[in-house]
């Protein structure tokens, strides 16, 4: 994926609930879509990496440099989307929760 | 409790009318397929089924409870269900036990016929059941009645189902109030032999749809699987534990880290002092700032409103950020 662009983006990533440990107790799903957010907010920060007003000025403020250690504004999920596990609980009875925030569906600088 | 018994209506996605089977579906686990019914529901996006009963709001969570394996007293047949695994953040919408009844019903196989056995249904013309839930003593408690309720089965039901339901949901909540989730129900026939415990794919089973005011609070998906999940204790500490470290940490980070005005973008000489209620706030050199602040932005506000009304977005042209960049 890093030979992609390095502007801030949402990368491909799949969790395999066996490879975390967590398949013990969770029935379905096995695995699913999580993505990830990664890449730069560097000065000028592209529309279409939907900047908040805040981002903007800290990148501003970082490309002037008038204050020393203002990091660029970081690449963070930004619309994220809710995921059904079908697991066991500590009684061994079965629980569906519908977990919020769990696959991310855009990025943005923040 | 109510005496009014319940219509007939299967577990989602059952067998309607029509669909009966001669023989007992192979299920190995009633409530697994159940749940699993409800899992596809919510994960293929439609909208999920609605709990029975009059509760029409779905929640969050759903968990499936199957009876603890018992013994029961002769001509009563008691299922003790363990639902401590209810947490307080569960705001529970509807509680329903499913229970089977096709062995109540007579299966007459006819194989006179040249195109082979057909099978025809037989009901027994008036079956009572009486269905009683009750809490189950644990130290220094005793059993007490939450409720009970007389479930006639009757030759008026047409389209006669093999699992049936019953609404406990103000029991539950009674039992929940209480902190009484170990509870018993009690299942026996009135005027028939008794209630034969079926083997545990027929068992009855109790299903609970709650709201999780918690579900959104950070690491919630981990704090659901704490207790007995040993590979996750062990990679990661308790939640509650964690918790209480994190927030002891940005404590001291708060106090040790302190930068000075350029580094940390706090108003020199601005002393803050934490409110509950106000929040933060500043002390007298910061309150000795807000005239002026207030006055640049009064005085600002009228040149920004017009342009405001037209983008709510920042935008700045490279002019401007010269500008900056030579300040």
């Amino acid at each position: 994926q890093w030979n992609e662009p390095r502007n801030c983006a949402r990368r491909y990533l799949k969790v395999d609930f066996a490879d975390i440990g967590w398949s013990e107790w969770i029935i379905s799903p096995k695995s699913f879509d999580a993505y990830y957010c990664s890449g730069e907010c560097q000065f000028p920060i592209p529309k279409a990496m939907k900047p908040s007003n805040h981002a903007t000025i800290q990148s501003i403020v970082r490309a002037v440099g008038v204050v020393p250690g203002i990091p660029e504004p970081c690449c963070v999920p930004d619309k994220m989307s809710s995921l059904s596990i079908l697991f066991f609980d500590e009684n061994k009875n079965v629980v569906l929760k519908v977990y919020p925030n769990m696959t991310v569906e855009s990025c943005a600088c923040r | 409790g109510a005496v009014r018994g319940s219509r007939a209506r299967p577990p989602a996605g059952e067998d309607g009318p029509g669909q009966r089977r001669p023989e007992r579906p192979a299920a190995a686990d009633r409530v697994a397929e159940h749940m699993l019914r409800l899992y596809e529901q919510y994960r293929g996006g439609r909208d999920p089924p609605a709990p029975p009963g009059p509760w029409l709001r779905r929640g969050n969570t759903v968990r499936g409870f199957r009876p603890l394996p018992a013994g029961s007293p002769k001509g009563q047949e008691m299922y003790i269900f363990n639902l401590t695994s209810l947490t307080e953040s569960e705001n529970v919408l509807s509680a329903s036990v499913y229970y089977y009844i096709g062995d109540l019903l007579h299966v007459k196989w006819n194989c006179s016929q040249p195109s082979g056995c057909s099978h025809h249904w037989h009901r027994k013309p008036e079956i009572q059941i009486r269905l009683s839930v009750w809490t189950f003593p644990s130290a220094g408690n005793l059993t007490r009645s939450l409720g009970h309720f007389l479930i006639n089965v009757s030759s008026a039901y047409q389209d006669i189902l093999s699992w049936q339901w019953k609404d406990i949901t103000q029991l539950l909540h009674e039992a929940k109030q209480n902190n009484e989730l170990l509870i018993s129900v009690k299942m026996d026939l009135t005027g028939h032999p008794p209630w034969e415990r079926a083997s545990s794919s027929y068992e009855p089973y109790i299903l609970i749809y709650a709201n999780d005011s918690a579900i959104s609070e950070p690491e919630s998906v981990v704090s659901t699987l704490r207790g007995h999940h040993h590979p996750l204790a062990r990679v990661l500490p308790k939640p509650e534990g964690h918790r209480r470290s994190s927030v002891d940490n940005r404590r001291r980070k708060r106090s040790a880290n302190v930068l000075l005005p350029l580094q940390n973008n706090e108003l020199p000489g601005a002393k803050y002092q934490y409110g509950e209620e106000q929040g933060w706030e500043g002390t007298k050199p910061y309150k000795t700032f807000q005239p002026q602040l207030a006055d640049r932005a009064r005085s600002k506000k009228k040149q920004r409103k017009s342009h405001l009304q037209k983008t709510q977005t920042l935008q700045f042209d490279e002019q401007t950020l010269k500008k900056a960049r030579r300040k």
